[in-house]
């Protein structure tokens, strides 16, 4: 379903170029529980960025379910960012001026099949999945660093995506809720969903069923997990 | 020289109080180096805060070097943010439209005594010591998630500060990267810098001399760390 094809990235800050990514080719079949691991500046944000259809690649191909995402349009893909893609940031992304339950409301706002009608209903499920039934109206200056790390979880979970891609989703949770949250991906990828995360701790990776290791913006590892 | 006495903050969210630190009292002797640890939302950054003056408490006292913070001018306060603590936020809070370098070089401007004199080198330095040479020149936006925690944590060490409290300072870092920050603050605080981090990672708290446990805003547990 995600194929990579000798894919590159590379950024120009002033006169120098930063390769980010350099030939990196794997597939991910529809189910499969991927962890990606790397030192820090490796190339996992930029990756992860490229297959959410957030950034382009500068070479090699990216295929989604088939179709080379090079060739779509704006619309396209944003349609495939809102409806088949969760993403969860890095650095989480929530919007400063509204509450908890309206930024996780917001990807069904732009559904454009509307396939979730209880916008209020499905937001707050969201959120009690990951232990927030409480912080609702907070908005995000009055979270903690962990909490506003998993209503961006709830935000990515909301619209029922295909493919859940997270970003360093456990970086600010004690490890009981770094727990929670890794066995509530596992339960998601038992029913079909697709996941993809970026750890740095092998703790968490070891509940996936995939480790692909990057260094220097290459692929240098890809083992399935033994026993989960 | 850092004493907590029965400290309260109570946040106000609406007409809903929210208690985040509930009568929390301990000391922190010059040279020691404290693990805080605890769950998501149990106050760890709330405290942190106050410690460092960033924020005053609803109750109890806070007295530093045996002086009542809370009887200080706003201009003392700034001073013993500027040189007396280093501060490595849990969300980095560099500045967006400046340099690495230029990021790590701010608090030497605030200096009012200018005790150092060349602000590229020492700036220049500390980013060394984190492994960023090859980044002074990028822009937030130019950075991965990790190296933007060491340009917070490089900023928080160029003005050689005698605290550093450090708010999650490797929750972006790999296992490598992170073990080269634990052993940086271990350095410094051989050389008698007073160090105060949060972590949520017992193999991170395993570093330090002692570890101070939250939950729910009180003090659960507070250990000194067998063999180091
Ligand atoms: N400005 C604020 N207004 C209202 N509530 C707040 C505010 N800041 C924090 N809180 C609440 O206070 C509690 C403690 O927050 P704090 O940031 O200290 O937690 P923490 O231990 O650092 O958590 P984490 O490990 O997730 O970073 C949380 O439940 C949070 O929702
Ligand atoms: N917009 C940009 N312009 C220039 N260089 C960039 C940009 N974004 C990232 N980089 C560089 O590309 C490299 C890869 O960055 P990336 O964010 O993918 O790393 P990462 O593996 O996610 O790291 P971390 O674990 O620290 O989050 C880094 O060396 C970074 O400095
Ligand atoms: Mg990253
Ligand atoms: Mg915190």
């Amino acid at each position: 379903m995600i194929r990579i094809e000798n894919l590159r990235k590379t950024y120009t800050v002033g006169d120098i170029e930063v390769p980010a990514l350099r030939e990196v080719s794997f597939s991910i079949e529809r189910g499969d529980f991927v962890a990606i691991m790397g030192p820090s500046g490796s190339g996992k944000s930029t990756l992860m960025n490229i297959i959410g259809c957030l950034d382009r690649p500068s070479g090699g191909r990216y295929l989604l379910d088939g179709v080379d995402v090079s060739g779509m349009s704006t619309n396209e893909l944003a349609e495939i960012r809102n409806r088949k893609i969760g993403f969860v940031f890095q650095s989480f992304n929530l919007l400063p001026k509204t509450s908890a339950l309206e930024n996780v409301e917001l990807p069904l706002f732009y559904d454009r099949y509307q396939h979730i009608d209880d916008h209020r209903g499905a937001a707050t499920r969201a959120l009690e999945r990951v232990s927030l039934s409480d912080r609702l109206d907070h908005h995000p200056s009055q979270l903690s660093g962990g909490q506003k790390q998993r209503v961006a979880i709830a935000r990515a979970l909301v619209n029922e995506p295909y493919i859940i891609l997270a970003d360093e989703p456990t970086g600010n949770l004690d490890s009981t809720t770094s727990i929670d949250i890794i066995t509530l991906f596992q339960k998601l990828n038992d029913h079909g969903i697709t996941v993809v995360l970026v750890t740095h701790e092998t703790e968490i990776a070891r509940y996936t069923k995939r480790i692909l290791e990057l260094r220097d913006g290459t692929v240098v590892r890809d083992e399935r997990v033994e026993k989960r």
